[in-house]
């Protein structure tokens, strides 16, 4: 995080806000919630607190703003620059300005209003822009489903640098952004698809192409906006060139790059039984066409021929894969599983039935 | 997937790149970037310290990745100065 030069602060904790006007793009209820729910992520963190006016001048002025709106900033019509916010001060200080021209919504559809003014008001506040590009104090949009939306552990340490801890008996943490080369990285799941490998941690994915020294971080929602954050489970059918992607009992296809309609579907269609809550981690072994659920200390057995769940499952892991413990996350490549388990990983090799290998679980990031 | 910046734009790339380090890193306006000064070029330097800031190869050299960041939609307070 970073604080705007001068550390400007408001010398009060209880500002007010007023919106001076409306996007005919979005209903106004829906502008006053996108608002007051930016507001709320500052407040939720600090001992800020923001009250409405009208009428009168406000510390913090909100406006959607047209091309030139005499502050010495345009606007430069869709896309660009989406909006503009003034560090802490009198007048102009505070205010936030919205470029009018944008396709404003509530949800992942154009751009998303909350995201937008949330990060705004961190201007309004004090804050900079981050580097950290999972901060919502980074330069460039990017979307997350609100009703998801959690302050990143960057901007709550920057803001409450600025006006202290929130008066909550708990502290609020936040989400932080993985680092390809962190030795405690750990993975939610991980898959293949089209020779790539793609590592999911929270909203986050860390994708690696085979070609590419460096390992690419980005959001989710940024290739998959209706996908959910933290899947549990994913592995890629090779010959039907898609990848299946659970969370808690539903799961999604992607065929190529695509979501596939009709999705999420419940796992039990799989054949898994009702007692199965969540799959914690999938692979599937290209040689055979089977595929390989781990749930717990047990797994099944998947014949993706017959779609249908093989007899005499489930089974217990280790007597069939020795000593890796819960799996985390696993992939097949190049006639390999790979087992994660915390920030262990696994080589086996499923036609000796042995583990050949024990490596770190950023093993693959050339750290 | 991301679908790499059009190639039709690359006429566009140097106004591109000088309008983003205007507007976003402190790159006076009217500044020669093509006439060397002492040391190195300040559109290069400024452009050093654009990728530096969002964890890019720093290059110097307006590549795929750099303009891919600056062709993001974004906030308009700068990433520098006031």
């Amino acid at each position: 995080y970073v604080f705007t030069a001068g550390n400007p602060k408001w010398k009060r904790n209880n500002l007010t806000y007023r919106i001076l006007n409306y996007t005919p793009k979005m209903r106004k209820a829906d502008v006053d919630e996108a608002i007051r729910k930016a507001l709320s992520v500052w407040s939720n963190v600090t001992p800020l607190t923001f009250q409405r006016v009208e009428d009168k001048e406000a510390d913090i002025m909100i406006s959607f703003a047209y091309r030139d709106h005499r502050d010495n900033s345009p606007f430069d019509g869709p896309n660009g620059q989406l909006a503009h916010a003034f560090q802490p001060g009198e007048g102009i200080g505070g205010d936030v300005h919205i470029d009018e021209e944008e396709a404003w919504t509530k949800d992942g559809r154009g751009y998303n209003l909350f995201i937008v003014v949330a990060h705004e008001l961190g201007h309004s506040l004090g804050l900079s822009h981050s580097s950290d590009p999972g901060a919502l104090m980074y330069p460039a949009y990017s979307y997350t489903d609100p009703n998801e939306f959690l302050l990143p552990q960057d901007d709550i340490d920057g803001i409450q640098a600025i006006y202290g801890k929130s008066n909550a008996a708990v502290q609020p943490t936040g989400p932080i952004t993985p680092e390809a080369c962190d030795p405690n990285l750990t993975f939610d799941s991980i898959t293949t698809l089209r020779g790539e490998i793609f590592f999911f941690k929270g909203r986050y994915m860390l994708r690696k192409h085979p070609a590419r020294t460096e390992t690419e971080l980005n959001f989710i929602s940024l290739f998959w906006p209706t996908l959910p954050s933290g899947i549990q489970a994913a592995y890629e059918n090779i010959e039907k060139d898609e990848i299946l992607l659970f969370k808690e009992d539903k799961y999604w296809v992607v065929r190529g790059y695509d979501i596939a309609p009709g999705y999420p579907k419940p796992i039990y269609r799989l054949g898994f039984p009702k007692t199965v809550k969540r799959v914690n981690a999938a692979y599937s072994d290209e040689t055979t066409g089977k595929t390989y659920f781990f749930v717990a200390d047990r797994y099944w057995r998947y014949d993706e021929k017959k779609k249908s769940m093989d007899h005499g499952y489930p089974r217990k892991i280790v007597s069939d894969f020795g000593k890796i413990g819960r799996v985390d996350a696993a992939f097949w490549k190049d006639g390999y599983v790979y087992f994660f388990h915390g920030t262990t990983q696994f080589k086996f090799d499923p036609r000796a039935k042995q583990i050949v290998g024990q490596m770190e679980s950023i093993s693959w990031f050339n750290c | 997937f991301p679908v790499a910046p059009e190639t039709e734009d690359e006429g566009k790339t140097p106004q591109l790149v000088e309008s983003y380090l205007q507007n976003f890193y402190d790159l006076q306006r009217g500044s020669h970037p093509h006439l060397r000064s002492h040391g190195e070029n300040r559109l290069v330097a400024k452009l050093k310290e654009m990728q530096s800031f969002f964890g890019l190869q720093v290059t110097g050299k307006p590549d795929a990745d750099t303009l891919e960041m600056m062709k993001k939609p974004r906030c308009g307070v700068p990433d520098i100065g006031q």
